[in-house]
């Protein structure tokens, strides 16, 4: 191409760099793309610590962040999602645009004093969030 | 993405209870509208607390009876073994249940003899108030849990024969006969000082529970004989082993909403996200002895 710009300069108009990456932006993914941030508390924060033995530290996490038009693929997100999306973009604005909420949780085992004095291990289901998805 | 039905426990359990309280207070918006009241009864218990202002706070004002230390101690080396410092229940360990619960005494009386090695026998009344026992928490076994310390560093093992009855009070119906248990087992005394003995009382237990009695009301007599007769009278100084009055255990599998069904995932041929738990052994002793290697496990 660039023999034959020399031979014909007026030909194919150069595209400078920064266009080149204002086209791109359209299908690259938001910068703060929806995705999984640490959260760390310790119980004795909420002074619950006088009845939770154990664990010390907890760490539930969160998820947060603007989900990408082209979900599916990456999140697993049912089509829905693309349409409240399209729906958001094209119809109405005051539907909402897909939220970024956990997927999948892990368990905790939490060690407590009952206020009769017995003591009990339980393992809670869904208490520390592991995946996020766009829904 | 649960698909299990929406049976609320009977009563919150505390660990949540209070979260759903903290919660109450700090976003009092949560509070359901008054229409919503009317699935009241199908809420889980996370939701239920939030739309009931009265609740109590859990930072001082419930009073708390403070636990026996070395049931404490014991229950710490439970969760050491079953989870990990961040509270992940770890994978290795094979078992059905999802929670533990241990009880002392609220009632001890008539110590007859304390001193076990010559043969004396140990007998104690206890009462158990089982009221933190939830509908949802099913029985799979128990256990009285005894803990022997001796105060003589023992020069080698020795090993007691001992023997256990159980014969349950039951004040409330005279007519029917109170149940009664009675098992041997051999207590082997290593070098550590401290030993946790878990005497298995399933099979008593199981019949009072399942009538829903909370107050469990026993009388417990127990005596331990040398494993060898000649020897103790050899014995230069002869070890002294405290008894203290036992704690109960109660393994139990909760089948309410918010408790972790790991074991379960596991049955519906599922791998459950965090761990693979073990199929075969229906228990295993949580200190991770499945039951061989030292006498303790063959007991347990």
């Amino acid at each position: 191409s660039r023999q034959r710009r020399n031979e014909n300069p007026k030909a194919a108009p150069e595209t400078s760099p920064y266009n080149l990456s204002e086209y791109f932006k359209q299908f690259a993914f938001p910068q703060n793309e929806c995705e999984l941030h640490n959260f760390r508390l310790s119980f004795s924060q909420l002074k619950w610590d006088k009845w939770i033995i154990a664990p010390h530290r907890y760490s539930p996490q969160y998820c947060q962040g603007d989900c990408p038009r082209a979900v599916g693929h990456r999140y697993g997100s049912p089509v829905h999602t693309m349409v409240q999306n399209l729906i958001y973009e094209k119809l109405d604005p005051s539907v909402p645009r897909p939220s970024c909420v956990p997927a999948e949780y892990s368990p905790l085992s939490v060690l407590t004093i009952e206020p009769d004095g017995s003591i009990v291990y339980k393992e809670y289901e869904d208490m520390i969030a592991t995946r996020c998805t766009c829904r | 993405p649960h698909s299990r039905g929406r049976g609320g426990s009977g009563k919150a359990p505390g660990f949540l209870a209070a979260a759903e309280d903290v919660a109450s207070e700090l976003n009092p918006v949560l509070q359901l509208p008054e229409g919503a009241r009317r699935g009241y009864a199908l809420l889980p218990p996370l939701l239920k607390v939030l739309s009931d202002r009265g609740a109590p706070s859990w930072d001082s004002e419930v009073p708390r009876l403070q636990p026996d230390s070395r049931a404490l101690r014991f229950m710490k080396r439970l969760y050491k073994m079953s989870a990990t410092k961040e509270g992940i229940p770890k994978a290795h360990k094979g078992h059905l249940y999802n929670t533990v619960r241990l009880f002392t005494p609220c009632l001890e009386c008539r110590h007859l003899h304390r001193d076990l090695v010559k043969g004396d026998i140990h007998s104690v009344d206890l009462l158990f108030n089982l009221d933190r026992l939830t509908a949802l928490e099913h029985l799979l076994k128990s256990v009285l849990l005894y803990s022997f310390d001796t105060s003589i560093p023992i020069s080698s093992s020795i090993t007691f024969i001992c023997h256990l009855s159980i014969k349950e009070h039951d004040f409330s119906s005279q007519v029917c006969p109170s149940i009664s248990h009675s098992l041997a087992f051999s207590l082997h005394f290593g070098v550590r000082k401290r030993k946790w003995v878990e005497i298995d009382v399933t099979s008593f237990l199981q019949p009072l529970i399942a009538t829903s009695r909370r107050n469990i009301h026993m009388a417990v007599n127990f005596t331990c004989q040398m494993g060898d007769p000649q020897r103790s009278t050899k014995l230069e100084n002869p070890v002294n082993v405290t008894l203290v009055p036992p704690s109960l255990l109660l393994y139990l599998n909760d089948t309410s909403e918010q408790a972790y069904h790991g074991w379960n995932l596991l049955r519906q041929g599922r791998k459950s996200p965090v761990r693979a738990r073990q199929r075969d052994s229906p228990l295993v002793d949580p200190t991770g002895d499945k039951g061989e290697g030292n006498s303790q496990g063959k007991r347990a």
